[in-house]
């Protein structure tokens, strides 16, 4: 038996939401630890990986581990149907073929249940490395998906420098060229706004603007994003989940033919 | 035009 409540399922929807531009359908995996889930998109140029902590949900029950394969697009159809304040259960039995969503206002006066066929899909796991990056950036999340925005309507690929001063974005492309240059900030009484750098050595890498902008549909998960590069290795975008987990995008860079 | 690389270039399957 599977069982994970939230009392919102406006989270739930937020995470769906973050993951359903790269991704067709993907696997959740379920154990005792919580959900994960790991794909990349079709092209093999980014992954997600996602991480819920059992610790985080209301009420979270896994007797035996199960791997949930799911088709997003139904999954994204089912939760339009919760409010944002209604409580979620996600239900398996053990061996399963369906999940059920079950929805539960908050005076309990409304109860709906939607049941989803699961997928088997054959989906290919990497091994990530641990790396020590040269810079891990952190600033307001809504200011990245601004700057991304902004950028990526003249060129396809940004170059993002770090040195220990600030981090430059730049793009270049038919119409001319846009740069912007944010410098690490000293706000300490409004964390929320800073802009951090911590800087081993100065990277300069090239990522493609419309996998940025994908990952920029996790931005109503968490205030702060980081990002975190070495050279010729992929990008890290990271977004907290307060209190329930992350959810990391890796990009492999572009380079020079 | 720096070209695309793909993510198993530096992650192994598993």
């Amino acid at each position: 038996m599977f069982e994970a409540r939230l009392t919102s399922a406006a989270t739930l929807k937020k995470v769906l939401e973050a993951v359903k531009e790269l991704l067709n359908e993907a696997s959740f995996d379920c154990s005792d630890s919580g959900i994960q889930l790991q794909a990349m998109d079709n092209s093999h140029v980014s992954l997600v990986s996602l991480t819920l902590r059992s610790d985080g949900f209301d009420k979270y029950r896994c007797d035996r581990s199960l791997t949930m394969g799911m088709n997003l697009a139904s999954m994204s159809k089912i939760l339009k149907c919760a409010n944002n304040d209604d409580t979620v259960t996600i239900k398996a039995q053990d061996d399963a073929d369906t999940v059920t969503f079950v929805f539960e206002s908050k005076k309990q006066e409304k109860i709906s249940d939607y049941e989803m066929k699961l997928m088997n899909l054959d989906q290919e796991h990497l091994g990530i490395p641990e790396t020590d990056f040269s810079c891990v950036i952190r600033m307001p999340s809504v200011e990245f998906a601004r700057i991304v925005r902004d950028l990526a309507q003249f060129g396809e690929t940004v170059l993002i420098c770090c040195t220990k001063e600030g981090v430059k974005f730049s793009v270049s492309g038919d119409v001319g060229s846009a740069n912007v240059k944010l410098a690490q900030t000293n706000n300490f009484d409004k964390e929320e706004e800073s802009v951090s750098i911590e800087m081993q050595e100065p990277v300069s890498l090239s990522f493609a603007c419309q996998y940025l902008i994908s990952f920029t549909k996790a931005t109503p998960l968490s205030p702060r994003v980081q990002l975190s590069m070495s050279s010729n290795v992929p990008l890290v975008v990271e977004y907290e989940i307060a209190e329930l987990g992350y959810i990391r995008y890796y990009l492999a860079p572009k380079i020079e033919d | 035009t720096p070209i695309q690389n793909d993510l198993t270039e530096y992650f192994s399957l598993i």
